[in-house]
C-alpha cells in the first residue's frame, strides 16, 4: 500500500505545472523514504530531478517500493480538478495498474476521487555524479523569470556570466543586443530578495532560452532560485519545494560557436 | 550559436 497525503495540495499542483511542458511522462518512484521524479525531456537536453521526502507530508505511508509511470498531461487535467485549498491524497495498492487521487475541501464537505491509469515506462535514468561548482547564484525567482522571459526577444541563447562582480545575462540576435547584470545585494530586509553570488572561478556558460523558461514554470514553488555552474558541465537550476523538497532542472550547454 | 550538447554527454546511464 502506498499512501501520501498532503494537506498543502496546492503544492502538488504547482509541482505539476513546473513539469508538465517538459515531459509527457515520468515515473514516481515511491519508496519508503519519499517519492523521487528523474526524467529528460524528449530532446535529452535536459532533465528534470524531484525529490519530496516523506517528512514533508502530513501522511506517507509505502510498505513496498513502487514505480509508477504517469502520463503527465493526464495527471495534470487531474490536479486541475484540485481546489488550491484542497488537502491532496495519492494512493496505490503495491501492485496496482492505477494511482488514486482524493480531493477534500478544507471542511471535508467536498470529497472527489480520480482514479488515473498507470504507464510502464522504460526510462533511462541517468547517474548524477556529485559536483563542486565553481560559481553558486542565489536570486529572487520571479526576477530571474523575468531576466529570462525579456532576453527571449533577442535571440534563442542566454549567456549567464559569472564573476566575482556579479552575475551578467546576455542575449543577442537580429534586432540587437541585450546585457543585464545584477550585483550581489548588500543587507535586505527579507533574505529571498538577496542576490548572492558564491564564485571560487569565473564562469560563462550558453544555454537555451527555450530550456530556461520552461524551468522557470517552477517560480510560484519559491520565492528563491539557486543556479550553479562550472565549465563545460551542465547548469543546475533549483527551486525549494515548500519544507518538502526541491526540484533540479540540468540543462546541458551550447558549446563552440 | 553553438552545439547543443544532450545530458548523456555529461551524465553516464545510473
Amino acid at each position: 500500500m502506498f499512501e501520501a497525503r498532503l494537506v498543502q495540495g496546492s503544492l502538488l499542483k504547482k509541482v505539476m505545472e513546473a513539469i508538465k511542458d517538459l515531459l509527457n511522462e515520468a515515473s514516481f518512484d515511491c519508496a519508503h523514504s519519499g517519492i523521487l521524479l528523474q526524467a529528460m525531456d524528449n530532446s535529452h537536453v535536459s532533465l528534470v530531478s524531484l525529490n519530496l521526502r516523506k517528512e514533508g507530508f502530513d501522511k506517507y505511508r509505502c510498505d513496498r517500493n513502487i514505480v509508477m509511470g504517469m502520463n503527465l498531461t493526464s495527471m495534470s487535467k487531474i490536479l486541475k480538478c484540485a481546489s488550491n485549498d484542497d488537502i491532496i491524497t495519492m494512493k496505490a495498492q503495491d501492485s496496482a495498474d492505477t494511482v488514486t487521487f482524493v480531493f477534500e475541501s478544507p471542511n471535508q464537505e467536498k470529497v472527489s476521487e480520480y482514479e488515473m491509469k498507470l504507464m510502464n515506462l522504460d526510462q533511462d535514468q541517468l547517474g548524477i555524479p556529485e559536483t563542486e561548482y565553481c560559481c553558486i547564484i542565489k536570486l529572487p525567482s520571479g526576477e530571474f523569470a523575468r531576466i529570462c522571459r525579456d532576453l527571449s526577444q533577442f535571440g534563442e541563447s542566454i549567456v549567464i556570466s559569472c564573476t566575482k562582480e556579479g552575475v551578467k545575462f546576455s542575449a543577442a540576435g537580429d534586432i540587437g543586443t541585450a546585457n543585464i547584470k545584477l550585483a550581489q545585494t548588500g543587507t535586505v530586509d527579507k533574505e529571498e530578495d538577496a542576490v548572492i553570488v558564491d564564485m571560487q572561478e569565473p564562469v560563462t556558460l550558453t544555454f537555451s532560452c527555450k530550456y530556461l523558461n520552461m524551468f522557470t514554470k517552477a517560480t510560484p514553488l519559491s520565492p528563491q532560485v539557486c543556479l550553479s555552474m562550472s565549465p563545460d558541465v551542465p547548469l543546475v537550476v533549483e527551486y525549494k519545494i515548500g519544507e518538502i523538497g526541491h526540484i533540479r532542472y540540468y540543462l546541458a550547454p551550447r558549446i563552440g560557436d | 550559436q553553438g552545439t547543443q550538447m544532450r545530458m548523456e554527454s555529461f551524465f553516464g546511464a545510473a
